[in-house]
């Protein structure tokens, strides 16, 4: 069974549970966990996306959703359902739906000033307590560090396997080698590295530039784990969508795993 | 009396006490808290750098220091201190010292796998079981997030100031807002905002770039905190010293705060 210590879950009726992570804040796991949710609900799988960083949720500002009042149905959380096809810039795909969760619902502005046990709580109650039915993938957007939410979501749930999210720059490599160990130590299987803000194509004179020095290879020599894919800096007006860039190559490797 | 609840206490000969703050992760916090606390110390004040991020600790790498044993005096730990000049490209500056402590030379590669009391009591010992001696200015690099470092923080030792940093991107503004929101709550007075990584100025044709879509200018007008100074992208094959951007300008307009 896949879930520890609850009787009742909302994931019963979950076949494949990956992890966005990194340890590194800013690398840019919220927007790759929202690009491979949309990607795979694109191309028609049920897909739920739970954003558990209650320090710094992204979804709703991803999504354009801002504050949001969540329905309760028989004690469980109902995530929010958005259609895709409103977002992006093909407009000839079939209206898919995507599920979302994220502690911003619930907070709006307001920062999260807590300790690490009520973190852990309202972890808990982020994993077993919405009501996602049936779904073939949810991804779960862990917040930076190896702290209480990483340890209370190992002790309540299995991850099938975790994406480690970084950039090139030295900074991030070396957090993101913490974030390795640390899910190896925890028994985390991991599918491969995401270099993210890889380079920089300028608008000007079509170059491409390297914005941080070094590269996310250095983690597959040291650590083995393949580099899945590197994801340009994409260009902020284009929205979720970034549609020049169409991860579908980078999530049909994800989903053949 | 400046800290609360030690009896003794390594900062007890410290003058000013600046935290470098956000709760956004990856917009510059560590990058900003080396640049000023160097060029404090090459103006020739006592300055000392506490790298207070147990998850994420940055300044061993900032400084290539990697991993350092670190001594012990009277059951207090003795900062590392580096010569400057050392780094710089500018060559005819006196050899200045700055002083530094992070939970970096105590961990080395590993990471720090562990829940919140045990966060707290770290971050109690980082605060008071250093003995920086005589000091003009400690610069004190946050983590992200509103959590256990934050409220140890707040709850060891009296801050005379903090320094927000954002990049323009919106997911930066929304965490960010956060954060000023939680200072304010936790009665930690602010200088202002420092907008990082603002613009990319191109190597191949010298057009500067907007990468992040908005401006941090729009935390001005919402919290009427001033943005002190906008820092570019800077070149990361040129280390610390970041020559070409010279930000005495920043902090003499903290100095003189
Ligand atoms: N490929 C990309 N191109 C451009 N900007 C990006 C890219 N990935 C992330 N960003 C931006 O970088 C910042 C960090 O991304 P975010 O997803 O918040 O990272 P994390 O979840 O790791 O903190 C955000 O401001 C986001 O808009
Ligand atoms: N002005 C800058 N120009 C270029 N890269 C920068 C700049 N500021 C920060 N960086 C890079 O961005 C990443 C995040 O910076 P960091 O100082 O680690 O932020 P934080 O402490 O907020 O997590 C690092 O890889 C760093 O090298
Ligand atoms: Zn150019």
């Amino acid at each position: 069974k896949r879930f520890i210590g609850a009787d009742k879950s909302g994931l019963a009726d979950v076949k494949t549970i990956f992890a966005v992570a990194s340890c590194k804040g800013g690398v840019g796991k919220s927007t790759v966990a929202a690009l491979l949710a949309s990607q795979l609900a694109y191309q028609g799988h049920k897909v739920g996306l739970l954003d558990i960083d209650i320090f710094g949720p992204s979804v709703p500002t991803l999504f354009k959703l801002k504050y949001n009042a969540l329905a309760m149905q028989k004690n469980m959380i109902m995530p929010l359902e958005v259609s895709l096809a409103a977002n992006s810039a093909e407009k000839n795909l079939v209206k898919q739906k995507l599920k979302l969760m994220s502690f911003g619902f619930l907070l709006g502005d307001a920062p999260a000033v807590m300790r690490g046990p009520m973190v852990s709580n309202y972890v808990q109650q982020g994993i077993h307590r919405v009501d996602w039915g049936l779904l073939e993938y949810l991804i779960i957007d862990l917040p930076p560090g190896t702290g209480d939410t990483l340890l209370s979501l190992g002790q309540s749930v299995q991850l099938d396997a975790a994406l480690m999210i970084s950039t090139p720059a030295e900074l991030s490599l070396v957090d993101v080698s913490r974030g390795i160990i640390a899910f190896e130590k925890l028994k985390i299987p991991m599918l491969g590295i995401v270099e993210n803000m890889a380079f920089f194509t300028c608008c000007n004179c079509g170059k491409d530039q390297q914005l941080f020095g070094k590269s996310a290879a250095l983690l597959k020599e040291r650590f083995g784990l393949d580099l899945l894919c590197r994801l340009p800096f994409l260009d902020p007006s284009k929205g979720l969508s970034f549609s020049p860039f169409h991860p579908s190559a980078f999530s049909k490797s994800l989903v053949e795993n």
